[in-house]
């Protein structure tokens, strides 16, 4: 008989360590003043 | 073997700047009237891989006016931005371009510019004159009477309007007209036109002498007119300052 199984909650991968996510790539720093 | 997937650009990376740089100088090169601009954000960018370096990217950047008029040979690097109390200007522009072996080319632009509210101004500075709209008939009396009167005191060329580039008005404590206003020199002299205006016309291309006004006029209480014109001299079209035909039969 086919049984649908519980898939176990994965836990989350912890990072490896010094690992940084990209930092924020855009909007670019601002160069004047923002309107 | 598909191409490698591109790295993400950041928006501050050297590239990007490379290419918004490229973007900016394109943009007022080939901007007809109005104002140079300056970047002020990169706002986004996308990099589609075409093959061996061979990019196009496509590139959101916001502007900000600076004060030097398009047909102004002043470098951009010199060219001050309008700060927020002169009541500044942005440009949103969307750019595709294309990096073949290195070498940057801008295959597109669009852009609109729109001028800050007059709330956020005067929220930060309740007195500072606000822009107005360039056919108001304060702004086309105020133009005409400092052209006229610059004219009646030349000595040398007879000036000729070429377009608006800005207008505001002061309403406290004193009624101010500030206008800006792009000129060019004629085949006359001040002395001559007096004689036969008609007869004034703007130099052919291998001559012209664009030039620029600033000018302000009180009112009320009591009337008060200054006027500054200042001529650029003969320039020869570089990329930079394109001679743009169409002024050479344009008049105001």
């Amino acid at each position: 008989p086919v049984v649908k199984r519980a898939v176990a909650q994965h836990d989350k991968v912890p990072h490896p360590v010094g690992f940084v996510s990209p930092p924020l790539l855009c909007p670019g720093r601002i160069r004047h003043f923002k309107i | 073997v598909p191409a490698a997937p591109v790295a993400p650009l950041g928006c501050d990376d050297p590239e990007s700047e490379a290419a918004a740089y490229a973007a900016v100088n394109y943009i007022n090169s080939h901007s007809h009237h109005g104002y140079k601009f300056a970047l002020n954000r990169i706002e986004n960018i996308r990099v589609l891989p075409q093959g061996p370096n061979n990019n196009i990217i496509f590139l959101e950047v916001d502007l900000l006016e600076t004060r030097c008029p398009v047909l102004s040979p002043t470098p951009l690097e010199n060219c001050t931005v309008r700060s927020f109390t002169e009541h500044a200007v942005e440009g949103d522009c969307d750019i595709k371009l294309q990096k073949l072996d290195g070498k940057i080319t801008v295959l597109a632009t669009k852009c609109h510019s729109h001028a800050d509210s007059s709330e956020d101004v005067v929220q930060l500075c309740p007195d500072c004159p606000l822009l107005t709209s360039l056919n108001n008939t304060e702004v086309t009396t105020a133009v005409t009477a400092a052209l006229s009167a610059h004219n009646s005191k030349a000595t040398d060329a007879y000036l000729r309007l070429l377009e608006i580039g800005r207008a505001k008005i002061q309403y406290e404590p004193v009624h101010v007209v500030y206008v800006e206003f792009a000129v060019a020199a004629t085949n006359c002299s001040a002395e001559e036109a007096k004689e036969n205006v008609e007869a004034c016309q703007l130099l052919p291309d291998d001559q012209s002498n664009f030039g620029f006004c600033t000018a302000s006029m009180i009112t009320r209480p009591k009337e008060d007119l200054q006027v500054d014109c200042q001529l650029y001299g003969h320039q020869v079209p570089t990329p930079n300052t394109p001679f743009f035909p169409e002024y050479s039969n344009l008049l105001i």
